[in-house]
Formats: structure tokens, C-alpha cells, sequence
């Protein structure tokens, strides 16, 4: 099978809906300047599959969804800074209203995904407003396990995770501890 | 689940080495360098651990503290290639890998995943080296819209150009 | 210990931002981002800590952990030199910092080099990327030699050559 | 000051002895492609410095010694290739002598540093057989404190580190623990 595509919505950088198709190609390079949201594509992949969000450089699920204005809470204890650049934002109250527009929208990923026998799974994993995430494939709401077990018959094995190599990561591979490289291969046995 | 384990580690044990000599063979050294993987203790391997070495071409044998960055990188994803070859996932998605790699090595990259890329093969990279990128079939441009405060997409599909010499 | 401790922060404070802007400024930014360092405990600055905040060119405030790889090494950067200036050793030996930076940025930090390298602030870098050490007075080159199993060194001095367009 | 050159002698992957000079230049870069001894240069100015073994990559200050053969102690429990390799080797006995001779040369690193008033400063550090090192200044023996203490006068405070930025900790840099950060300005206060 193969990824095909994905539909971002609220997600991380990326405000209101995104889609990104790669077509027939087998080989896709995702380039931008620093900071554009290359890894954040890369959260919304691994985020689609299953993968926690504290491993998306996120303190939790929440922090995920597309957040537009300054509203880190533990921002605002950064001292008087942060007083002043909400003077200078006069429209920030509109910008407020826009916020919390997109807080009633919820957020989510959704990667389209061909079999071997192309037939397509629309593989949607949704942030729901008390935190927690729901599944559904094709449509249909489905448990986590079950949504697990859908990816595994793909041999898309997310404890191993070992098709996923997130920035800075790829030396740790080499130097990891002997216990760990046993790990690794247990997690794909 | 000792058979399932042994299983999986004889199957990348003697896969390493194979994917390693592709990924660091060149005109100096034709034969590339050599890896191997051995097991603290062959009774239980899941109470000890798995011990990775490498040697880089014309190298002598090193462990892997004296490694550079460079080197390691590449032991690192002959590795994962290994690996994904046993229970092999339908995609890669690999972040900047490329980061401490010399063009020589980032060549090495390129032509490995262009001649492993297939239908059931899909590599899905971000990289910040033209050298690797202008490689792939299509290209995924990310850029921030200042205006909107958001990132937004932009798709090329490369396959239509002529190879640039 | 106190009084030193707090003549250090406060250097330190007031020329953050100032070298963040300097290292971020750029056509559609003119005026940068901005930076700024807080006692987690004014009274006690010894037993807490001291947090960093960071704000890239034309973005909303956010938490390092939310910054990219590029983003952040721009920040440490700019938090190394700023802490530089309090003390300022006679030199600086930077391996590959430029690893995680796009062209852009890596032109920034080869502006801030020659503009603040002098006969008291040496600038020891390696990089493999050509934007940058192109820039540099002279070369090191370092490479292999096979015959004997030993790294060797050339020298060359750029200053010499006229400035490629 | 500045820092005018270095002399490695069978220090890391530089067997026998190496020079170098940075002449005048303020902005020297060091280049050439993977494994070929750029980090292990900035290990040995970090080394002459007083900068500890634990911190260059080495298990311990015998390690840093440049080592022609094959000839570390756990690599021979490496399993049967290690025998295979040592077949090929046939002239590997004369490589050994050539090692041993080696190890008879002491390694060491000498910094030639010009001070402000164009002083110039010999700043030796040495590996001794018994895995110690040694320090001299223009060929005196000193004691790791003097010579310590005559860096601290150059402003080169090895405690803090600021001014070394080893390969793949830049990043490490801004996202340390406001504790990591204090400590960090304590050692230049
Ligand atoms: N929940 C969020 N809402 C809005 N923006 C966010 C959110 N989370 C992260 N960001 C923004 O995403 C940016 C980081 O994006 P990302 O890490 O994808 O960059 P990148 O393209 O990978 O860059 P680099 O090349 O430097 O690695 C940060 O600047 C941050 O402002
Ligand atoms: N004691 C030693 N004796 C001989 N060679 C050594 C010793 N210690 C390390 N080496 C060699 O040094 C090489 C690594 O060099 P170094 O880390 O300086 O490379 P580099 O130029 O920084 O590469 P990269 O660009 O990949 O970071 C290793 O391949 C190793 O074989
Ligand atoms: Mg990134
Ligand atoms: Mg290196």
C-alpha cells in the first residue's frame, strides 16, 4: 500500500483545512525555509497513526490544535513583555474571536491510505475538545485497538515506530544502548 | 516468543552488512565498509542486549563512541533499512537525516532511495540539501502566509522535467 | 556570589535581544524577532532557574518546545554570543552549528561572524555547508590519508583571492 | 589574544605529528568530508584547554592516543569476524611494531597562543603512559590549577564552556532547564 495523501485541519501550524496529495510518486521531498512546518507535517503523519502527542514535542493533545494568537497561558508569566505586545496587537481582540472560532472547530488529520488491492481507508484520528482523541476509518468510529490493529494488518507497527525518524533523531539509532536495539527488534517480531 | 525474536534478529543480522556495503560503497572503495550485529548472550537475548558495529570503509574496526557524526548517521540508517526489511512498513518518513552528512554521503542517500523507492517502497522526506531533494519524484513545498499567520502547501511534480545534467 | 551572579544575568538580559534581532533581521523582518531572559524567582536566583523566551521573526510568542530545529539553533546562537560579551573569551570553536539552518539563515550567521570576527574574537568553525565557509579569512581542510591511516591538513589563506560574485 | 596554531602529536586519527596555523585570520573554517578528523581537531584544542576525556568522545584519556591497528580490547570479542579481518592484514605484525612505537612517543597538544601584548604562550598538555596527563607553559612544567589559572587570565574559563560548541549540541543550548541556565551564567560571573 501507500499514503496517498492527507487533510489537515486546525492542526499545529496549519490554520482551517490543508490538503496535501503525493500522488502516484513513490519518492516525495517536503522542502521550506525554517520554521515553515515541514516537521509539523511530519507530527500530523505520526499524529494520524496512533503516534502520543508527547512525542510530538507536545505537552499534550491540546497543544496540538492550531492556536493563532499568544495564548500560551504560562506565557502570559513572562513577565511585563507580554503586556506590551498585546498593546501592540490592537486587533487582537478580533483576533480573540477568530481563536475561538477555530476552539469550536475541532481538529484533525486524516490520511488517505491505498492497499495493495487499491482500495482506499480514510484514516481519521479527530482532537476532541476535552482532550482526548477519537478514530474512524472510512466514516465508521472505531476503538484505538481496533484502529491499531487495521494499521498492523498494513504492517504499519507504531510501538516499533521504525519507519519514523523524527529531526535529531537519526544518530541515536547507531549509538543506542544494546538493551534498546533489543527492543527495537522485539518491536517488530 | 524467543523463536519469533531469534527470528526477526537472524533476519537483520544478515541483512546488515548487504545494506551497509550499498550504502558505502564508492569509487575508493569499491567493496564498502562492513557491519554486524552480535548478541551479549546467545541463551537470552532479551535479558541482555544487541551489540551494533560498524566499520567504515578503509577504516580499521572502530566502536561506535569514535565514530563521527557523519559515520554514524549512515550506520544509522543502514539499520533502520535493515530492520524495515523483515516486517517492511509501506512508507518512511525520514526528518532532516541528511543534516551531518557530506555531498558525498548525501549522493550515497539519494541513490539508495531512488533505487528502493517502488510501489510498496514510499519514501516521504523533508531535507534542506538540493542535492537530495531535486532527486525525488515530487516535491512538497512548505511555506508560511504571513497575512493568514499559517502554513500553507504548494505540490510539483518533478517527473515531468528533463534530468537537469 | 549573589552580586556577581546577578552582574552576569543582567549583562546578559540586556544584550539578548539585541543580538537575537541582529541575527534574525532580514528584508520582510527588518526589525527581527525578539528575546528576553526571566528569573523564575527574583529573590532567589540561585535555587530556581532562568527561562528563555524566544520569538521568531514575525510570529505569536511560543514555548521553546514549540520552536523548530532551525528556530531554536538560532536561539542558542544568539544566547551563546549575548553571554559571550559579559566575559568574552578570545575565542570560538563551533562544530557544524549550522547543521539544522536553511540558506537563509546560515547567511545571517556568516553576516554576524564577519562583521564581529577581530584580532580579540576568533571564529573557529567547521561546517560542510560552502555559504559559510566561504566567508571565512582561511581554510583548514582536513582529509584522509589512506596510505599512512592518518588525517592530514592543508592550508590555505582566502583573503588572497578576489570575492566570487 | 589568539589563538596562532596547534600541534597534535598522535592525538585521536593524527598519527605522528601534526601543525597548523590560523596565521592571521579572525574567521578560519575547518573543512572535509565525513570521518576524516575535523571534530577530532576541535576535541584537541577543547583537550589542550583542560577540558575532561569524558567529554571528547573518549571512554578515557588513553583513548584519545591515535591507534593504527585494530586494537581495541572489546572489538576482539566482536565475534569470528574480527579473526577474518586480522587474515587480511597480512603485514598487520608490522603494523604493530609500527604501534608500539607509537606508544612509546608520548601524545600530547600544544596550543600557541599570542596574547594581547604579543606574548606568546606555549600551552602544552600531555598524555603520560599511565593514562594522567601533564600541563606545561613555555616548556615548564606547570600543575593543572596554575595552568588553569593562567587560561582563566585569557578569559578562557574552562568551567563554563561557553565559547565550544561541540558537534550536535547547538540545539541542547536553548532548550536547557532554567537550573542548566542559571548554572551556565554562575560560571562566567
Ligand atoms: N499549535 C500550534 N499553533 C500554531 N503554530 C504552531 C503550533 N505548534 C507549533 N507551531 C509553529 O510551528 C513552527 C515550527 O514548525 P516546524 O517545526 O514544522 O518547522 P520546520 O519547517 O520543521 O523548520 P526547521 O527547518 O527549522 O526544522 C513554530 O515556529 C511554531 O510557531
Ligand atoms: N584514537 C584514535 N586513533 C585513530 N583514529 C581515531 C581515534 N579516535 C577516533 N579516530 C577516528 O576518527 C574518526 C572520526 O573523526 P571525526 O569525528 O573528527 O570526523 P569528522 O571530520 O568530524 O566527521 P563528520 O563530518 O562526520 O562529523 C573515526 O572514523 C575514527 O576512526
Ligand atoms: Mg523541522
Ligand atoms: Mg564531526
Amino acid at each position: 500500500g501507500k499514503l496517498v495523501g492527507l487533510e489537515l485541519c486546525n492542526f499545529k501550524s496549519y490554520k482551517g483545512k490543508t490538503q496535501v496529495g503525493f500522488g502516484t510518486a513513490a519518492f516525495t521531498s517536503i522542502i521550506g525555509p525554517n520554521g515553515s512546518g515541514k516537521s509539523n507535517m511530519m507530527d500530523a503523519i505520526s499524529f494520524v497513526l496512533g503516534v502520543r502527542s508527547n512525542q510530538l514535542r507536545s505537552r499534550n493533545i491540546k497543544s496540538l490544535i492550531y492556536r493563532g494568537r499568544i495564548n500560551d497561558e504560562d506565557d502570559i508569566e513572562g513577565g511585563n513583555d507580554m503586556d506590551s505586545n498585546d498593546e501592540n496587537d490592537i486587533d487582537s481582540d478580533n483576533e480573540i474571536d477568530n481563536d475561538s472560532q477555530n476552539d469550536d472547530n475541532q481538529a484533525y488529520v486524516i490520511a488517505i491510505y491505498e492497499k495493495d488491492n487499491k482500495d482506499i481507508l480514510n484514516l481519521k484520528r479527530s482532537i476532541n475538545g476535552n482532550g482526548s482523541s477519537s478514530f474512524s476509518v472510512n466514516g465508521v468510529n472505531v476503538s484505538v485497538n481496533q484502529y491499531l490493529q487495521i494499521l498492523k494488518e498494513e504492517n504499519i507497527l507504531i510501538k516499533a515506530k521504525n519507519f519514523l525518524v523524527f529531526q535529531g533523531d537519526v544518530e541515536k539509532v547507531a549509538s543506542q544502548s544494546p538493551l534498546d536495539l533489543t527492543n527495537m527488534i522485539e518491536n517488530i517480531s | 516468543r524467543q523463536d519469533l525474536f531469534m527470528k526477526a534478529f537472524n533476519h537483520v543480522s544478515n541483512n546488515i552488512d548487504e545494506v551497509y556495503k550499498e550504502l558505502t560503497q564508492s569509487r575508493s572503495s569499491p567493496l564498502g565498509g562492513s557491519a554486524y550485529l552480535t548478541l551479549e548472550d546467545e541463551e537470552e537475548p532479551f535479558s541482555y542486549g544487541i551489540k551494533y558495529h560498524i566499520m567504515p570503509p578503509l577504516k580499521r574496526f572502530r566502536d561506535m563512541e569514535n565514530l563521527s557524526g557523519g559515520e554514524k548517521t549512515i550506520g544509522a540508517l543502514a539499520l533502520l533499512f535493515a530492520i524495515h526489511s523483515f516486517h517492511p512498513s509501506p512508507f518512511f518518513v525520514l526528518d532532516e537525516v541528511d543534516a551531518a552528512l557530506d555531498n558525498a554521503n548525501v549522493d550515497k542517500i539519494a541513490n539508495y532511495i531512488t533505487k528502493h523507492r517502488g510501489p510498496n517502497f514510499q519514501f516521504i522526506v523533508i531535507s534542506l540539501k538540493n542535492m537530495l531533494f531535486e532527486r525525488s519524484d515530487s516535491l512538497v513545498g512548505i511555506y508560511r502566509d504571513q497575512n493568514v499567520n499559517s502554513s500553507k502547501i504548494l505540490t510539483l511534480d518533478l517527473r515531468g522535467y528533463a534530468e537537469t545534467v
